[in-house]
């Protein structure tokens, strides 16, 4: 464990716990996308099989029980306890045309063709491009809340971290995972545009109005 | 070209 990895993981639970607490305490998931928060469940639901055959460390288990259960927490909020606030006009992406692809994808390049790795491998690949529909959807309202934006720039922020965390684990460690990478450098390449008018506009505006 | 290591990442 490195500082880049824990600041990281500490922005993704920072990001999770910020939505989710903004669904609760408002009572309204307006301007979020469901569909990205589904894409996320299974993102974790694919990657972490593991809980139930290996033990790693309490921080990881913890870790990965948390992440889990905001995941179908919010998913939980949005589509059923909140279910009239959804945006469902705007939130339209085909997220069909996400998970294909990335689904052949996982089978066709991997590190070892076994239903653990695939899975896993699937989850990078879909995590790298899980927050399509919220982006979308932001630029299709022209608008985001605050909180919603610093949602984003937590989320965005963790990935980047990570690119930090392997360069320094390749230089000290060795370590080495090019589907891990690829994916990542492709998920935080997605957030360039948002941190760019995250920090431009992000203080003066009460809303983020990205350009339609 | 990978190093064969345990899934310790999140």
């Amino acid at each position: 464990m490195n500082i880049f990895r824990l600041t990281g993981d500490l922005s993704h639970l920072a990001a999770i716990i910020i939505l989710l607490l903004k669904i609760w305490k408002t009572r309204s998931c307006a301007g979020i996308s469901g569909k990205s928060q589904i894409l996320f469940a299974l993102v974790f639901t694919s990657r972490y099989l593991d809980l139930l055959t290996s033990f790693i460390s309490l921080y990881n288990t913890t870790m990965k029980v948390i992440y889990i259960g905001c995941a179908y927490a919010t998913v939980y909020l949005i589509y059923a306890k909140f279910k009239a606030t959804y945006d469902g006009n705007h939130d339209t992406f085909r997220v069909e045309f996400l998970v294909v692809p990335v689904g052949g994808l996982a089978f066709l390049v991997n590190h070892d063709f076994s239903p653990l790795e695939i899975l896993w491998t699937f989850s990078i690949y879909l995590e790298s491009v899980a927050i399509l529909p919220q982006l979308f959807m932001i630029s299709k309202t022209g608008e985001a809340e605050t909180i919603t934006t610093h949602y984003l720039f937590f989320l965005g922020l963790y990935r980047a971290l990570y690119l930090i965390n392997w360069i320094w684990r390749f230089y000290f460690e060795g370590f080495f995972d090019m589907i891990a990478i690829v994916a990542g450098v492709v998920q935080t390449i997605l957030y360039c545009d948002f941190f760019y008018l995250y920090v431009t506009k992000g203080e003066g505006r009460s809303q983020l109005s990205i350009p339609t | 070209h990978r190093t064969p290591q345990v899934k310790d990442e999140l």
